[in-house]
C-alpha cells in the first residue's frame, strides 16, 4: 500500500498507512 | 486500548536506550470515540518518551485533521498508557540485568 505524509507546523512528521489486516480486530 | 477504540503500538524494537521512539496509531473501533475520524489508517510518529508529553501529540493529530477535537483527550490517553508500557518494560528490564 502506499503511505502518505503530513507534517504538523510544530514540526512532527506523521506517515500514513494502510493498517495490515492482521492486526485489525476480528468482527 | 481496548477501552479507548484506538490502539498504538511501537513501530520499531525497543533498544531500551533510544529516547525517541516511533510508533503507530490506528482506530480499532471508530464506535467508541465521540467524533468521525478520519478515514486515514495507521499513523506512525516518532516520540521522545523523556521530553514529550501525549497531550501535545493528540493535539497535533486533532490539528492535522486526523481526528476531531473531542477525541484529543481519548487520544491522548491511548498514547500515554503505551508510553507508561514502553518504561515500565524497560525498568523491569534494566532491574533482570542487574
Amino acid at each position: 500500500g502506499s503511505a502518505t505524509q503530513v507534517v504538523h507546523s510544530a514540526g512532527r512528521r506523521f506517515i500514513v498507512s494502510p493498517v495490515p489486516e492482521s492486526r485489525l480486530r476480528e468482527p | 486500548a481496548e477501552e479507548t477504540g484506538l490502539r498504538v503500538e511501537l513501530a520499531e524494537e525497543d533498544d531500551g536506550s533510544k529516547d525517541s521512539i516511533a510508533m503507530r496509531l490506528w482506530v480499532e473501533d471508530p464506535k467508541k470515540l465521540k467524533g468521525k475520524p478520519k478515514d486515514n489508517g495507521a499513523i506512525e510518529f516518532s516520540f521522545d518518551l523523556n521530553k514529550e508529553n501525549p497531550d501535545d501529540v493528540a493535539q497535533e493529530m486533532v490539528d492535522s485533521g486526523f481526528f476531531q477535537e473531542c477525541d484529543s483527550k481519548t487520544v491522548a490517553k491511548s498514547i500515554r498508557d503505551r508510553v507508561a508500557l514502553i518504561k515500565w518494560r524497560r525498568e523491569r528490564c534494566q532491574q533482570v540485568n542487574v
